[in-house]
């Protein structure tokens, strides 16, 4: 039951505010969707588990309580700013945080796992 | 057409319609593949469609469509990045061999894309994230990817059939239980063996998938569709040691060799 990787994707998503700027809601609304999404897809190995029960009602109380509608955009992968890599002079320096994906990996012990996938022939 | 699922699983597939390549919160690709012509032996030529979604204050939706002979590089729109949005630049195409070879960064997504043409034939190769793959917002009817899940195992060929069939004396005409149509009578075994290994020097999938195209088309350039297939993986595959995928039923020589 992964529930608890749930809950810290969600805390580093809202930096741990429970309370939201009013003009931060959209993007609050949005980590909340997000963990509802995260809590679902746990929800048959967690069936029964205290913690994964008390997040999905907390996520409840908490989009009525900040009027979040249950559709909409999920918050995208938290990322971080750093400058932007030396030589990339058509990248625009000013360009959102939120553009760079790898970036949100410095912070996180792991690296992004990559795949693959390959199509050829006829 | 030959393909390599985000898990490393490779399959043979007979395709006609549409199929999702990819599908998930941010980005959609799919194969259409007309129905062929009667009395032919291969399916006409694809056409590719690469959908990037609106993102944030990154990159507007961006559509890129190849087909055969067509590889722009740009979208449908004629821009080259995300648009007019702050990040846009987070989205780039850059040709790297007109008319052959286009690559395009989605740096917002981590995200890496390769088209190819090469012959007659289109090859497309991504590099993405695990965790943007798996960004589908239900899983159970989303996840049917073909980059994914692989293609349904009634539209799978098997290499093995096709093989016991076509490496018997003289035989080069596919088993008859083997579902790829046949190509005219232009390529013995032997030949499309030779023509495969000058390229594919170790004998994996990439090889065989070679020799396949060869005996079933005739066509001597899906020895290079095949080899730029493996130059992508090369380039785009972050576990060096998995470059080259073997039937299951076959040890790599040197792990056969070391196992005695």
């Amino acid at each position: 039951c992964k529930i608890l990787k749930c809950n810290s994707e969600f805390w580093s998503a809202t930096a741990g505010s429970h309370a939201p700027a009013p003009d931060d809601a959209p993007e609050f609304c949005a980590a909340l969707r997000t963990y509802a999404l995260c809590t679902r897809r746990t929800a048959r190995t967690c069936r029964g588990d205290l913690a994964y029960h008390s997040a999905v009602h907390g996520i409840e109380d908490l989009m009525s309580q900040h009027n979040c509608s249950k559709d909409g955009p999920t918050s995208q992968p938290h990322l971080r700013t750093l400058p932007p890599p030396p030589g990339d002079s058509q990248e625009r320096s000013d360009s959102p945080e939120i553009c760079h994906y790898e970036k949100s990996f410095h912070n996180r012990a792991a690296a992004p796992n990559y795949t693959h996938c390959g199509l050829f022939g006829d | 057409p030959h393909l390599r699922t985000f898990t490393d699983r490779f399959q043979t597939c007979k395709v006609q319609g549409a199929w999702p390549l990819i599908d998930n919160n941010y980005l959609n690709v799919h194969l259409t593949f007309q129905p062929p012509v009667p009395g032919s032996w291969a399916v006409s030529s694809p056409h590719l469609t690469i959908i990037f979604k609106n993102f944030q204050e990154c990159v507007d939706q961006k559509v890129y469509q190849a087909e055969m002979d067509e590889l722009p590089a740009a979208f449908a729109d004629g821009s080259k990045n995300g648009g007019d949005k702050h990040g846009a630049n987070s989205l780039k195409i850059t040709e790297k061999v007109s008319g052959q070879h286009v690559e395009i960064q989605a740096k917002y997504i981590g995200t890496t894309i390769v088209v190819r043409q090469v012959g007659g034939y289109l090859t497309f190769a991504v590099r993405m994230p695990e965790e943007v793959v798996n960004a589908v917002e239900d899983r159970d009817s989303q996840g049917l990817y073909l980059c994914l899940r692989g293609c349904p195992l009634n539209q799978q060929i098997d290499f093995q059939a096709f093989r016991a069939g076509a490496e018997s004396p003289g035989a080069h005409r596919l088993p008859a239980a083997s579902p790829a149509p046949s190509a005219p009578d232009t390529f013995p075994y032997e030949t499309a063996v030779a023509k495969c290994k000058e390229k594919l020097p170790v004998e994996d999938l990439y090889y065989q998938a070679c020799v396949f195209d060869l005996l079933t088309t005739g066509d001597v350039n899906f020895t290079l569709a095949a080899y730029y297939a493996l130059e992508d993986v090369k380039m785009l595959h972050s576990n060096k040691d998995k470059l080259h995928l073997y039937e299951r039923t076959r040890e790599p020589p040197g792990r056969a060799a070391a196992a005695g």
